[in-house]
């Protein structure tokens, strides 16, 4: 009788040997977790360790792999099914549901509730209108200022990447690389040249500290705040100031994981992933605000440009007709944004 | 998925600047946990 029914305990037995093997590498990649935090604590600053995993990951086809999560994601789930997936999904990710603007049933995938947008005044905008606000949730990895003709940030210690690289041949940055920059003069303000209005302005960081004797704005220097979004924070980005966005870039580029563990052993991460780079001005000079994507977070998507479209399969990225880079008009104007006005979403796959 | 903010702002004065031009100045550490709408720096 045992023989002809095989063996009962076989599919239980497995069953629970996947489900102890699951939390075995769940418990472990929380440890992990924990250990990098607490020497974040003590100040550990993390070294650079490129090793086998991160070279094994060049290898896969992360686009594929990342537009394949895109499709099982955007599967619409039963009525019923909902609350419990998305549920699981804000326990395991830390999610905060009570702020989601819908009810979780009304969420027909999990793409959909990946991108979900915010109870009203969920979201309230620091009303000093001298400070800079944060564009996202999320945590901030690394910030400060900029100096010398070839601005670096840094990735981790021991490894970092060019401003220049990661915003692209930006309108002033080769200028700062040529080391020939300098405060444009009410002179030349008043009467600009074909040269500075095709550059509609240029900055002084040769030497930052040379106040130009002619103009009355105040020494200017350049900044940079680094923000890391987990699977489940809000995944909308917003205007950090007032601004004008001039030129948009897009760089295709790969999508490799943008975790802890892959920033401090992939190379240049936020310069060889897929990013969308939006350019402009504000009251204190230039502004950039660089969208970088992720495996599992490939696909950027504007609200001020609805069309562009990021995560194509490498065969359209080949023959894709949208321009790697669009000047918003009107040209020198481009398009005008307020602080806290929404502007980008990360989506899934 | 990350977000890189790179912008220009007023220096901090320098020791021998005398006007009360305004500064920039973060109001951030590494590692904290921020919101759409804090303010990162003044």
């Amino acid at each position: 009788n045992t023989d002809s029914q095989g063996n009962p305990f076989l599919v239980p037995g497995a069953t629970v040997a996947t489900i102890l093997m699951l939390g075995a590498l769940h418990a472990r990649r929380m440890y992990n977790d924990k250990k990098i935090e607490e020497a974040r604590e003590r100040g550990i600053e993390l070294e650079f360790q490129p090793d086998a995993k991160a070279a094994f990951l060049r290898l896969l086809p992360l686009r594929s792999i990342s537009r394949l999560w895109g499709t099982l994601t955007s599967v619409e789930l039963p009525v019923w099914l909902r609350p419990h997936v998305y549920k699981g999904w804000a326990r395991a990710f830390h999610a905060n549901l009570e702020e989601s603007a819908l009810p979780l049933e009304q969420y027909a995938s999990l793409q959909e509730f990946f991108v979900r947008t915010l109870k009203e005044g969920s979201r309230p905008i620091d009303p000093d209108p001298q400070c800079l606000v944060s564009p996202v949730d999320g945590t901030i990895l690394r910030f400060g200022e900029l100096k010398g003709v070839r601005p670096m940030i840094d990735q981790v210690k021991g490894f970092s990447y060019s401003v220049s690289s990661l915003l692209g041949a930006s309108s002033f940055l080769p200028l700062i690389a040529e080391g020939n920059v300098h405060e444009e003069s009410s002179e030349e303000e008043k009467a600009p040249t074909e040269k500075s209005k095709k550059t509609w302005w240029r900055i002084s960081l040769a030497s930052p500290k040379v106040q130009d004797p002619v103009s009355v704005s105040p020494m200017r220097g350049l900044f940079y705040c680094v923000i890391y979004l987990r699977p489940g924070d809000y995944h909308r980005v917003h205007s950090p100031v007032d601004w004008n966005v001039l030129t948009r870039r897009h760089f295709s580029g790969h999508l490799f994981p943008l975790n802890e563990r892959a920033t401090r052993t992939i190379r240049n991460l936020y310069v060889e992933n897929e990013r969308v780079v939006l350019e402009g001005r504000w009251q204190g000079g230039f502004m950039a605000i660089a969208a970088i994507g992720a495996t599992n977070v490939g696909s950027i998507k504007l609200l001020i440009e609805p069309e562009l479209r990021t995560n194509l399969p490498i065969r359209k990225l080949m023959h894709s007709e949208q321009p790697e880079e669009r000047v918003y008009e009107p040209e020198g104007i481009g398009m005008m944004l307020k602080k806290g006005n929404e502007v980008a979403a990360f989506n899934m796959g | 998925s990350t977000v890189v903010l790179v912008f220009q702002a007023p220096v901090p004065k320098s020791p021998n600047q005398k006007d009360s031009s305004p500064e920039f100045s973060f109001c951030v550490k590494s590692g904290d946990r921020i919101r759409v709408g804090e303010a990162l720096g003044r």
